[in-house]
């Protein structure tokens, strides 16, 4: 408002500041265009600079530079691509970017759960992780979904070890043997590797949005070469106890499915 | 019958302008007398002020614009007027108490994205399409 002031005298009717009653009314206007219910209310302290967010914030620099030089998709490809690689170096795979391109939406969630396990039966280390997918906006369909974890170089006794890092879907639950898993994507990292992982989890997400109740998380395990499971700490991976910026998330890709229409009112 | 109209009301105004527009082109019907020629100005709409830095993450806020100006003959003295412009310029010219003058509207808009957080802290990256005007023209 102070801006009108000073440099658009011409526009008499912005002129004068908005009162209280008329400051609701655009707020209540700009949130429908934005296509919210209500103001959001973030729950987390310190949250903008966590790993998700500052992910984020990258990819809409990436978008808004783009917006400003109307270059179209070839450099747009180019962008998301130089950010999925300086995110993620040396471990993420380069995906193809036309998803990227394409979506009216990207979203990221936070891990609601993170639990070390150790189950006796198969002498198995793995964790879990889970994503809360039911707040997506309605009309938009989900065309990629990642799960980014951060690595850190390993100073422990494997330093010269290779690790086969797996990500499994969470099938089916019970209280006395281990879950039914599905296999959803894994890699062969270097001990000495640092940098985020990638994991590829679409299909995964897409079941989920269409089958919230089938949601039972992600299962992550980490073996060394002879097959023997380890804790992920000792691999260097970072959980829910490090660095903020460090956080593993999930991050996913939509395309609007239907033309949002502003209700009546 | 649009010329005559014309030419009686440039004559009707130039009188109570002290024959100013008298001395203009048809590019400078817009003395100083009449109102603006319809025109592209700058708005910006401040989340920040709006209280909303906690949930929006970025832009802090975006440069919206706003079309506002006097659509009068001539109108390729403006940006892009439509055909149903130049016509209802015409009527207008001979109804001027029944019909309008056609309206300075945008007539290309540019897309903004916005970053926030949800009630969960997830955050949302969006596309919002026809936010920010680009050009103004008569309609």
């Amino acid at each position: 408002e102070g801006n009108f002031a000073d440099h658009h005298v011409h526009s008499s009717f912005i002129y004068r500041r908005l009162r209280n009653h008329e400051r609701r009314e655009i707020q209540r206007e700009i949130l429908s265009i934005l296509g919210l219910p209500h103001r959001p209310r973030p729950f987390s302290v310190g949250k903008h600079s966590s790993s998700a967010p500052l992910f984020m914030l990258d990819l809409y620099n990436a978008m808004s530079s783009e917006q400003e030089t109307e270059r179209g998709a070839a450099r747009g490809s180019l962008t998301y691509r130089a950010i999925l690689t300086t995110q993620s170096p040396p471990l993420a795979s380069l995906h193809d970017t036309n998803f990227l391109n394409d979506a009216d939406m990207v979203m990221s969630f936070v891990n609601l759960v993170e639990r070390d396990k150790y189950f006796s039966h198969q002498r198995r280390h793995y964790k879990e992780f889970r994503f809360d997918l039911t707040q997506i906006p309605e009309g938009e369909a989900v065309t990629a979904a990642e799960f980014r974890i951060y690595k850190d170089r390993s100073n422990s006794r494997y330093e010269n070890d290779t690790f086969r890092i797996t990500i499994y879907q969470v099938l089916k639950e019970y209280s006395n043997r281990d879950a039914d898993l599905f296999l959803l994507d894994g890699k062969k990292i270097r001990a000495s590797d640092g940098g985020w992982l990638v994991f590829d989890i679409t299909a995964t997400s897409n079941h989920w949005v269409v089958n919230p109740q089938h949601n039972l998380g992600l299962q992550l395990c980490v073996e060394i070469m002879d097959g023997r499971t380890i804790n992920i700490r000792s691999a260097g991976l970072i959980g829910r106890h490090g660095p903020q910026s460090k956080q593993p998330f999930m991050v996913a890709f939509f395309k609007a499915s239907e033309v949002l229409l502003r209700s009546v009112r | 019958a649009a010329n005559s109209k014309r030419k009686n009301q440039n004559r009707n105004k130039s009188s109570s302008s002290q024959d100013s527009s008298r001395l203009s082109g048809p590019g400078d019907y817009n003395s100083s007398e009449q109102k603006q020629a319809c025109k592209k100005h700058e708005l910006y709409v401040s989340f920040r002020d709006l209280g909303w830095q906690d949930w929006i993450i970025a832009p802090e806020g975006y440069a919206a614009f706003y079309c506002d100006g006097e659509c009068s003959f001539p109108l390729n003295a403006h940006m892009n007027a439509t055909n149903h412009a130049i016509v209802q310029t015409l009527v207008h010219l001979m109804f001027p108490d029944n019909v309008p003058k056609p309206c300075c509207a945008p007539t290309k808009l540019n897309a903004i994205s916005v970053l926030y957080f949800d009630d969960s802290s997830n955050v949302i990256l969006k596309k919002y399409r026809n936010m920010v005007v680009r050009s103004c023209g008569c309609h």
